[in-house]
């Protein structure tokens, strides 16, 4: 599995629909500060499931919604996250050449997933992604200041990294 | 199970024996378990050997040292069991320039595993990038996406 | 003592209305006390604005943003009863090229009160020392400095 | 009060005497990872009297002794602050041109403190300073990673730098 594209629309200080294709290999995020960099980052955090706003950064689940001065806001917050099927997935999936997994969130509150734009519950996308090694927690995903911070976090804690190789 | 931690531990210090001399010549690491002798119970916990320097427990390294340690572990438990990709933001920040061109080496390696997605401020690192996205707010407030495929 | 306190608050939030608006172009903040009326009791919080962007809280800032709000506070600090000397630690790590520019305008305001010395890794800040001090460990584990005086 | 030479001999990954001589204006330490640089900014914070052994990074008292594999074991810890004195310091000190505070540590794990050259207490060491706004503790000594954790803090915390303003 992997990502050919990343789409985001209304979420946090992207109120046009921005689009990411992302190469296999390795892509560079660059930007002055507060351009934009981390947001993207906490974007692929929530549409693969992610449930903490402290680890999104935010202290109600409308600050993930679009909220500068600027006169067009967006309804919704959406990100779209394409990936191309390599096999890993469960038996219902195994046809499709690309798999589209998103995650709404409208002002009034409501939010939704869905796997090739039919809604499904976050257990669908867990389902999903249990065998490929996808998951927003694990151990493939550092987060800004992170790095230094493994080694600080407890023995209790960094278990649960191996956990998830067993 | 017991027995399925344990073969996970074996496993991430073959590959960390591997890896952590990349990160730092001549040194030494290895995860352990610590505060019970039953592996569903246990802490993990780390030792680390560089050459010539004494480090007691992990507060006495440096802040570039315990970057690059926590990479080592990170790259060691992805050589176990690749995830389809790799998502680090500004993980290089603490680097010097030597330091920076084996975190390069890394993300090679990595990168035959694993999609490579990370955010950075270092020239150094981006010249080895495959595309660059560059993030801009000319419009105060408002993000906005430039794609650049370099090879 | 309440009074004391309260001028403390005053005359810091009249520097960072002189100091913040060189680290952020047209942003505002401001310090004020919290979770108690009394002075002796409270907290201490920080309100920001910054031109077009929603700030909520802090935590939505980004990391070199709250980095520069940090150091704006220090230097407000500073500004009402000056120490003597300032001595930072790769504070200026998180900022992009054009930040560390007006983080190097701070640091030549700041050294009209007081000795700075400072550790970075960026060529941008030690183009603007007074002397620099190179740490090296030719002999493993054996830390040795070379001063070099360059004005 | 200005620092004019900061001598380290013994602590930390300093087995060699070294001295900085630090000119008014900035002065900036720069070198590889690992070489020592945060090591001079504990120095200096110990000799201006830190008690916490978790502000120094270390564990136990004996870490802040030279321990690499390197054959010379010196026999205890010596920091060095040689101060230019332009007023502001107790009576007694006023007509001295230089003051030098020190501090050291022996193997035994017996400490000391002296200023030019006597033994005295910590007291002595924060009479002093007390009225020249030097503090180990004060907002004028940013650690490496503490930057970003100023705004992290709680308002309680933050307060005590406001404690040393009024
Ligand atoms: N809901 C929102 N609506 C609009 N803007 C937002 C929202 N949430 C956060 N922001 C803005 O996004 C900016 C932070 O972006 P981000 O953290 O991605 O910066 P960055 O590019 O990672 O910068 P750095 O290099 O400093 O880490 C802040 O200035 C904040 O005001
Ligand atoms: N008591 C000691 N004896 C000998 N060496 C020590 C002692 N305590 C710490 N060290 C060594 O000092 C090194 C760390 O130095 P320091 O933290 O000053 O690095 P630094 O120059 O600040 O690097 P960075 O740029 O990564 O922050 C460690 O590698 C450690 O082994
Ligand atoms: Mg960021
Ligand atoms: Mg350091």
């Amino acid at each position: 599995m992997r990502i050919k594209r990343l789409e985001i629309y209304g979420f946090k200080s992207f109120p046009y629909r921005v689009s990411l294709p992302f190469p296999p290999g390795i892509s560079a995020i660059v930007g002055p500060n507060g351009s934009g960099k981390s947001n993207i980052m906490d974007a692929l955090r929530w549409v693969l499931g992610e449930q903490s706003l402290k680890r999104l950064r935010v202290r109600s689940a409308e600050d993930l919604l679009f909220a500068g001065d600027h006169g067009r806001s967006p309804g919704f917050a959406e990100v779209r996250l394409v990936l191309e099927n390599d096999g890993g997935v469960p038996e219902e999936f195994r046809e499709l050449p690309e798999i589209v997994v998103a995650r709404r969130l409208y002002r009034s509150g409501e939010s939704e997933y869905l796997i090739n734009n039919r809604t499904c519950r976050l257990k669908d996308i867990h389902y999903l992604f249990l065998d490929t090694g996808v998951n927003p927690r694990g151990y493939g995903l550092i987060d800004q200041g992170e790095v230094g911070k493994f080694l600080e976090r407890s023995p209790q804690e960094r278990r649960f990294f191996l956990e998830e190789l067993a | 199970s017991r027995r399925k931690i344990r073969e996970a531990l074996e496993l991430a210090n073959q590959k960390l024996s591997e890896v952590f001399p990349l990160l730092f010549e001549g040194g030494r690491a290895e995860l352990y378990f610590t505060d019970s002798d039953d592996p569903l119970q246990a802490g993990l916990d780390l030792k680390v050997k560089l050459p010539g320097k004494p480090v007691r427990h992990l507060s006495m390294l440096s802040g570039g040292e315990k970057a690059l340690c926590a990479l080592a572990v990170l790259f060691a438990f992805y050589l176990v069991k690749p995830g389809p990709f790799c998502i680090l933001d500004e993980v290089d920040a603490p680097l010097d320039e030597a330091n920076t061109l084996r975190f390069n080496e890394l993300l090679k390696r990595l990168k035959e595993h694993s999609q490579v997605i990370l955010v950075t401020h270092n020239p150094r690192v981006m010249e080895i990038a495959d595309a660059l996205f560059g993030v801009t707010m000319e419009e105060k407030g408002v993000s906005k996406v430039v794609s650049v495929k370099l090879t």
